[in-house]
């Protein structure tokens, strides 16, 4: 599953006995290069190489594979590891309407992903509302009316602009409607931007979400940490989602995302119909990272 | 002692761990650290501040290939400009940018809604082109996006007008029934008016990482790129990408975009670009 040029140099690292920290080292600058090709954080990069140093030295070399691809099988271990063991599940406790907040930069596949959330969720039994709490973006309402009209599910707009009256009347109109789930479709903004920030802040006071879902562009570089780590301070989000994973990007950001905030990456959004939303693989994704 | 320190390894993993960080990529860093190490051997001790000034030139040079305006009185008849990318890169906004800075400088432009496919598409358009003041050609029905461009075409000849600036649908590289569709809008194009689309610029995202290199050398492949507008340059990505592009495919960078706003569009200006890298 490596790529051709990562393979072939591994194989090289011939040993007996126990790996030693020259072959552990060889190795590991591949990897190293592997990683920051595919866009994980320098930093983590260099964190994650040291923990998986520290594992492989001295281990007894496996009879029947080579050194090299016993740091492998160590990496890759370490990195579905890293990227959380458990498939993690949407947590919707305490009684509705439940409140899912969708948050992230511009342009990463917020309003998208809440359409197809909500597709989901209904068809699992449940009754979502689509909320439009983006009031700067240009025909914002128009696009989340049209997603929630094609897939079948009610989308609450407000003539007015102001995001927390949006929100404190969606709920209202949940609790009328028996709605039990609310997916507010918020804003992208950047995280360096504090009035924007804050007024997530708010929502998140006001509307007491359930899960705060980090909407990440899968081709995210370096600064992928910056924007989540602030989001992180800000919000305490629960959960992340990487979109665009439909195209050939490697996804180092999501290594970066889950090492710097802890919290679970619990979906993939891999197109733009409304049915191209799937759960989080771990050692996909780790395969796809080290190419 | 003036406190100077020899190129080591300390200092150059430093100067590695900027321009990494700055979405340089392995390559392009590892060649600009080895031309670095072969220069700092002539000039023998020198201070990291030094080293970034050279680094600094070195990219600022890598990054002036191209003239960084697009140019509307090149044309005889109406300039055509064709607006492509990978979805949500800033595309439409850029169009909005770019539409208000022809028509304050005089221009008259006219703009078409292209992107027949993604929901709202149009009306985020025409909210565009009402703020910028300018005509909008734009087809509710519209299934195929080379009949808008066609029509679109049609009518920029008719009105006479200078700038027609076509928005298309945000599409990946990898899908290659949608980058075939791009080279349909571009070929009908060509027909209607001779040699357009006159510029072509591919939107990245400065957030991407190095899937924007993969993203450059497809979206070339299909249409000729004219050149690059770096998008949400206003954040704390540095796109730093765009120097291994300009370095593998001559494709330089036209403009940067730095907000939401109408005015945010800026012309790219290599050395405070490669400035900012080191911040
Ligand atoms: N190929 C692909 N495109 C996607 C995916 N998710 C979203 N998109 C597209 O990405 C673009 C941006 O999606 P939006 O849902 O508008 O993104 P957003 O985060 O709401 O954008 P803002 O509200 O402006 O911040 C659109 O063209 C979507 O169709 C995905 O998983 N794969
Ligand atoms: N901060 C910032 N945001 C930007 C910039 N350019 C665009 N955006 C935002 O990015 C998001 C996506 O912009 P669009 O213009 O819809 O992108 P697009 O490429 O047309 O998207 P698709 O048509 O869906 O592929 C919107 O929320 C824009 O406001 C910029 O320079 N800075
Ligand atoms: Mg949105
Ligand atoms: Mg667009």
């Amino acid at each position: 599953q490596l790529s051709e040029n990562l393979e072939n140099v591994l194989k090289k690292l011939r040993g007996r006995g126990k790996l030693t920290e020259k072959n552990v080292s060889d190795g590991l600058r591949e990897v190293r290069r592997a990683l920051l090709e595919a866009d994980v954080n320098y930093k983590v990069a260099k964190e994650f190489i040291a923990s998986v140093k520290e594992k492989a030295i001295g281990q007894e070399v496996l009879k029947s594979i080579t050194p090299g691809q016993q740091i492998v099988k160590v990496l890759h271990d370490e990195l579905v590891d890293l990227l959380g063991l458990e498939r993690s599940e949407l947590e919707l406790k305490g009684s509705p309407p439940h409140v899912i907040m969708v948050v992230g930069l511009q342009g990463s596949g917020k309003t998208t992903f809440v359409t197809k959330l909500g597709k989901q969720l209904r068809d699992k039994g449940r009754s979502p509302l689509l909320v439009g709490a983006d009031v700067y973006r240009p025909a914002a309402k128009d696009q989340l009316k049209t997603n929630g009209s094609k897939v079948d599910l009610p989308v609450f707009v407000t003539e007015h602009n102001r995001v927390l009256d949006i929100c404190a009347e969606a709920k209202q109109t949940a609790r009328k409607n028996h709605y039990d789930v609310l997916i507010l479709d918020t804003a992208g903004r950047l995280h360096i931007d504090e009035e924007m920030m804050d007024e997530l802040s708010d929502v998140k006071q006001q509307m007491q979400p359930d899960e705060i879902l980090f909407v990440a562009d899968g081709m995210t570089g370096q600064d992928a940490v910056n924007a989540a780590s602030e989001f992180l301070g800000y919000l305490d989000f629960t959960g992340v989602v990487l979109t665009k994973m439909d195209g050939d990007a490697r996804g180092g950001a999501a290594l970066s995302i889950r090492s710097v905030t802890g919290r679970p990456i619990k979906y993939m959004s891999v197109g733009e119909s409304m049915d191209s939303l799937e759960p989080f693989y771990p050692d996909r994704l780790a395969n796809r990272i080290l190419g | 002692f003036s406190g100077r320190t020899k190129l080591d390894d300390e200092l150059l993993e430093d100067l590695e761990e900027i321009l990494i960080e700055s979405d340089l990529g392995v390559d392009a860093t590892m060649q600009l650290l080895d031309d670095l190490r072969d220069r700092a051997s002539e000039i023998g001790e020198v201070d990291i501040g030094a080293l970034q000034e050279v680094l600094q030139n070195e990219i600022k040079q890598l990054l002036s290939n191209g003239s960084h305006a697009v140019q509307p009185e090149s044309q005889d008849g109406p300039q055509v400009i064709m607006v492509v990318g990978v979805n949500g890169s800033g595309k439409t906004t850029s169009i909005g940018k770019l539409a208000h800075q022809f028509k304050s400088k005089g221009k008259s432009v006219l703009i078409a809604a292209a992107d027949t496919f993604r929901a709202a598409a149009m009306e985020q358009l025409e909210n565009w082109a009402d703020r910028a003041n300018v005509d909008i050609i734009v087809n509710r029905k519209a299934k195929d996006p080379a009949s808008v461009a066609y029509d679109a075409a049609a009518a920029a000849i008719s009105r006479d007008v200078d700038v027609l600036i076509v928005d298309t649908a945000g599409r990946l590289h990898t899908q290659g029934n949608l980058m075939d569709e791009l080279q349909k809008i571009h070929r009908v194009l060509g027909k209607q008016i001779e040699n357009a689309p006159h510029e072509v610029l591919l939107v990245l995202d400065a957030t991407t990482g190095q899937n924007a290199i993969m993203q450059a050398r497809h979206f070339q492949k299909v249409v000729e790129i004219d050149g690059i507008i770096l998008a949400k340059l206003d954040g704390t990505a540095k796109g730093g990408v765009v120097v291994a592009i300009n370095r593998e495919l001559d494709m330089p960078v036209k403009y940067i975009g730095v907000g939401e706003g109408i005015d945010d569009l800026q012309l790219f200006d290599p050395e405070q670009f490669a400035e900012a890298l080191f911040y």
